[in-house]
């Protein structure tokens, strides 16, 4: 199975396999380059020499000759090199984790961890939100405790206000006043009673 | 490090490609030409030679500063060197965007949660402290209360 | 409020309006107070 060195490729920007074949690709063309620069060179020369008999198919068929002999070399030193790059430089062994990815070390948390810390997560939210309105709600309640203790007040200062007006006209309590006029008002119905009698 | 090994490994690879591609080789394929003109032929393999040579060190010298890999492959000697303690195999990427996700996550999760957990505290704190007002308004009310009680008793 | 810190508090609420409408029965008994009073004074008159 071909490792995709997907880890490799997080950290370097580029697969391997892709930078080795990008290298394989241009020495390659290289290489077929300078052959064909080498042929040209030899058939140019060959012209100024009419009769020597060779012809330029004969350098053709001598140059795929030597080309393919270098390919083979070629593909089988890429080969190995490429395997060593591959092994030993353009690797990350596999007990590395890269700096980015600490947070896998620091924090492995299974789906159910993870899960567990969102619905925590949640209920907190949920939680705050409950305090926030009970927070209101209490407020709410000292404003119409304001409100009752102020009409409160009103009425215990409407009873101290009719004991301050008895004292000030009185000299006495409301209960003094009222206990020394019930007796006379009894003797003035009485009174009254008499005369209206005396008068019939 | 690695870098150094990168530009070994490509010098031997290149040396032994040249090894391969030597003059009698050269020489044995153009065996005609060679023998009508042996000195062009000598000229003609040294230039092919260093040439080739040339381009591809080039080539590999783009590939490094393209991938800055002088400076990548020494940071990750680097990392390697510090994580030599470790044995186990160390974490890889799922594949699964969703499961990888999820340890980036959770230091989010976590610092959101602490947040939480202060603003709850705050909110906690100072929703005591309306309570402690609204129950001192209430006794004050029920003072109230028994005071109009008492004024209304003697009233009566 | 079930679940918050201070669900005792908000449970124990009193009921404010029934506070103030009990002392509609105090204000009725001085109104009765000052009827008499006021009686008497004609009484008097």
């Amino acid at each position: 199975s071909v490792n995709p060195m997907a880890y490799e490729a997080q950290f370097f920007g580029f697969t391997p396999q892709t930078c080795m074949l990008r290298v394989y690709a241009a020495f390659q063309d290289y290489l077929f380059d300078m052959m064909l620069v080498v042929e040209t060179v030899i058939l140019k020369k060959l012209e100024g020499l009419s009769e020597c008999g060779i012809s330029p198919l004969h350098i053709r068929k001598s140059t795929e000759k030597f080309l393919l002999f270098l390919q083979e070399n070629f593909d089988e030193l890429f080969g190995k090199m490429e395997e060593m790059l591959l092994q030993l430089v353009l690797n990350i062994p596999k007990n590395v984790l890269l700096p980015e990815d600490k947070v896998h070390k620091d924090y492995p948390y299974s789906k159910e961890q993870f899960q567990a810390l969102q619905d925590e997560i949640h209920q907190l939210q949920e939680q705050y939100k409950a305090e926030v309105s009970a927070g209101q709600a209490l407020r709410a309640e000292l404003e119409e405790q304001k409100v009752v203790q102020a009409e409160l007040e009103k009425i215990l200062q409407c009873f101290v206000g009719l004991e301050n007006i008895c004292r000030e006209h009185w000299n006495c309590s409301f209960r003094e006043s009222f206990a020394f006029l019930t007796p006379s008002l009894k003797k003035l119905q009485d009174k009254l009673k008499d005369v209206e009698e005396k008068s019939k | 490090g690695r870098a150094q090994l990168f530009s070994t490994v490509v010098d031997t690879f290149l040396e032994k490609l040249v090894a391969a591609g030597s003059y009698q080789r050269f020489a044995n394929c153009y065996r005609s030409f060679c023998k009508l003109q042996p000195e062009l032929t000598k000229s003609i393999h040294n230039q092919f030679v260093s040439q080739l040579q040339e381009s591809i060190k080039a080539e590999i010298q783009e590939v490094m500063e393209e991938g800055n890999l002088e400076v990548v492959l020494n940071s990750l000697d680097k990392i390697v060197e510090e994580a030599k303690s470790q044995e186990e195999p160390a974490w890889r990427p799922s594949g699964i965007p969703a499961e990888d996700a999820r340890s980036s996550l959770v230091p989010y999760l976590l610092k959101h949660r602490a947040y939480l957990l202060r603003a709850l505290r705050n909110k906690e704190e100072e929703n005591k402290k309306v309570a402690e007002s609204v129950l001192a308004g209430r006794g004050r009310i029920s003072e109230l209360q028994q005071q109009i009680q008492a004024h209304k008793r003697a009233w009566q | 409020y079930l679940h918050t810190s201070q669900a005792e508090v908000l449970r124990s609420k009193p009921n404010y309006q029934q506070i103030l409408a009990e002392q509609r029965e105090v204000l009725t008994c001085m109104e009765l107070v000052f009827d008499e009073l006021q009686q008497t004074g004609r009484l008097l008159q």
